[in-house]
């Protein structure tokens, strides 16, 4: 019978994962693998860049015209704004579908999702990237890694440490089903700041972990320490999320750029 | 509470958008 609940819970997890998750790892495999009749369109430059502007990402660059005379930079910038949004709501109701989660008390839930959000968009973002770029736009463009490599400083220190943890995650070779659950660990973390109740949260967080054990060994029966290795990653991705925060302060102080108050209250006061 | 006002409400109804 307990085997059989652990299935349920690896079931509903990844079922949630696929249903509020607009991009997945298959998908963008698919895509940046060229299996698709649609190839993305490839931003390398400043020209394909604004050539992108005006078609894929329209919606989010020109809604109010604001940012057209912005340098480049700074459009990108308000770019990956738009999409840490849009992860961190699609993460929200994810988390919600997590069994027990609801159940949680409400600030312990949103500290679970102000601690836990960060780490898990650069989890699946590797999913988006290979060492060349990272698609963009739901898929309909890729942006390349030098391209972001030759943005002026600070912007150019943003995404490379990301690339370079996702070349290392990638080769673990996880598939959606593994990443559904991991995602769902990194969010249910007995030990944020500021918890409550955490005796609770260390409950569901011991079942999601254990079901993430017995997942892996399943569906990567080649690999015994693939479990050791994403217990490694958890910490990889705390200080990932550590430099990042740091980053977007600096940029914060420095630049003359807003910052979406969802993320404000993300980074406010986090480490 | 009001330090994550936008979270409460993204947790509270899933049907109200966050303005971009």
């Amino acid at each position: 019978p307990q085997l059989a609940d652990q299935k349920t819970l690896a079931r509903q997890i990844y079922e949630a994962y696929l249903k509020n998750f607009n991009m997945n790892k298959a998908k963008a495999r698919t895509i940046l693998t060229g299996k698709t009749s649609n190839p993305p369109f490839v931003v390398h430059d400043m020209e394909t860049l604004q050539l992108a502007e005006q078609t894929l990402v329209a919606k989010m660059v020109g809604s109010a015209g604001a940012l057209k005379d912005r340098e480049a930079e700074v459009r990108i910038f308000h770019c990956c704004q738009c999409t840490s949004v849009e992860t961190v709501t699609e993460l929200t109701e994810f988390a919600k579908s997590v069994p027990g989660f609801s159940s949680l008390d409400l600030n312990d839930q949103v500290t679970l999702l102000k601690y836990g959000v960060y780490e898990a968009l650069f989890a699946m973002l590797a999913s988006s990237m290979n060492k060349d770029g990272l698609l963009v736009a739901y898929g309909s463009g890729f942006i390349t890694r030098e391209f972001l490599k030759s943005l002026r400083r600070p912007f150019s220190d943003m995404m490379e440490p990301k690339f370079q943890f996702a070349m290392k995650f990638n080769a673990l070779e996880l598939d959606d089903s593994d990443l559904a659950l991991f995602v769902a660990a990194i969010i249910c973390c007995g030990d944020r700041p500021g918890l409550v109740n955490v005796s609770h949260i260390e409950v569901m967080q011991e079942s999601i972990v254990r079901v993430l054990q017995l997942h892996l060994l399943a569906n990567h029966p080649d690999d015994t320490f693939l479990f050791p290795k994403l217990l490694q990653k958890l910490a990889d991705l705390r200080q990932l999320v550590t430099e990042h925060a740091q980053l977007v302060q600096e940029i914060k102080k420095t630049e003359d750029t807003s910052l979406h108050p969802l993320l404000q209250e993300i980074y406010r006061d986090m480490y | 509470k009001e330090k994550h006002k936008i979270l409460h409400r993204l947790l509270q109804n899933s049907t109200s958008p966050v303005e971009l």
